[in-house]
This record gives structure tokens, C-alpha cells and sequence, in this order.
């Protein structure tokens, strides 16, 4: 359970810099 | 139209977030006077919450709306060069930042005292924090931000204890 719920957050995370960089144009 | 429509609410910020909160108030203040100030705030405010945590659900939900703030106003404010153009967007902010500076600075050496220019001198220091989103800042906005910083804290506490700054 515990590594799921980690990596759902790791996940989440990634989707975060990745609006970032598209923000930024940076892709 | 697009221009008008309102930004999504954020929740209200968990405390690990308490440094970003002066800079997110700066936006709310320029979304009408000035929406590319307002938008660069926001994504200094974005980037230091993600370094300060992303990962704990609340921060993580305001985080997101925070970013969807941000995707909406860069749709907003559309080809404006300060947005898509880094060194638009830096000379603007660095432009504005100085303006505060020197309004703040020309009350202070005119021996004018008063709430509106402890706010330029502190929203100018807010503003050479926010500059840093687009590199390291030079050495003499580096001296601005320290000056205006401690300017602020040092009139402030003056007029609290009704004395006049020297």
C-alpha cells in the first residue's frame, strides 16, 4: 500500500513540473 | 470575455506556506494594475511551494490550483511579449521593481513619511525576490532588495514608536 500510495505521489509530483515547464515553455 | 473571466479560488494556504503568502497577495493587488507583475508573483509564489512541499495532499491541492491560476492567466494574457519572452518578461518586473524603489526612496530622502511608501519599499524587495525567477540577480538588485528591505522594517518601526527616521 505504502509504495503505491508513494508513488501516486511521485506521479502527481511529475505532473506538477511538468505544467511548470509547459508554463514555461521548457518542454 | 477570456480577459474577465475570474481565476480559480485557491483553498486556503496550509502554513508550510506562509512565506509564499506575501507574494501572492502582491498578485491579487496587480491582477488589475498590472497582470504581468500579477503573474510572475504567482510563479515565484509556485516555485518556491513546490521546493517547499509538494508532496503532503493540502499543499499538493493548493499547488495545483495555484498552477491552474497561473495556465489561466498565461491564456489571459495571451502573446504578451512579457510572457512569452524571458527577457521581456525579466526588464518589465525589473522595471517595475526599480520604479517602486525609487517612488519609496525620493519620499524617504524628501523626509515624506508615511504607510504608502513603507509598502513601495517592502512590495520593491517582494519584487527583486520575484525577478529571481528568471537567473541570479545583479549585484546592484541584489543592494535594491536589501536596502529597500531593511528601509521598510526601520521606517515602519519608527512611525510604531513615533519616532522620526534619521
Amino acid at each position: 500500500m505504502g509504495s503505491v500510495g508513494a508513488s501516486v505521489a511521485s506521479a502527481e509530483q511529475d505532473d506538477l513540473s511538468q505544467r511548470l515547464s509547459r508554463l514555461r515553455d521548457q518542454v | 470575455s477570456m480577459a474577465s473571466d475570474p481565476l480559480p479560488v485557491l483553498p486556503p494556504a496550509p502554513q508550510q506556506f506562509k512565506p509564499i503568502q506575501h507574494y501572492l497577495r502582491t498578485a491579487q493587488e496587480h491582477d488589475k494594475r498590472d497582470p504581468v507583475v500579477a503573474y510572475f508573483c504567482r510563479l515565484y509564489a509556485m516555485q518556491t511551494g513546490m521546493k517547499i512541499d509538494s508532496k503532503t495532499p493540502e499543499c499538493h491541492k493548493f499547488l495545483v490550483k495555484l498552477m491552474d491560476q497561473l495556465e489561466t492567466m498565461k491564456k489571459q494574457l495571451g502573446d504578451n511579449e512579457s510572457i512569452t519572452q524571458d527577457v521581456v518578461g525579466n526588464a518589465h518586473i525589473e522595471n517595475y521593481a526599480y520604479k517602486m524603489f525609487l517612488y519609496a526612496d525620493t519620499e524617504d530622502r524628501a523626509g515624506r513619511f508615511h504607510k504608502n511608501m513603507i509598502k513601495s519599499f517592502y512590495t520593491s524587495s517582494l519584487l527583486y525576490d520575484v525577478l529571481t525567477v528568471f537567473g541570479e540577480l545583479t549585484e546592484e538588485n541584489v543592494q535594491h532588495r536589501k536596502y529597500a528591505k531593511w528601509k521598510a522594517a526601520y521606517i515602519h518601526n519608527c512611525l510604531k514608536n513615533g519616532e522620526t527616521p534619521q
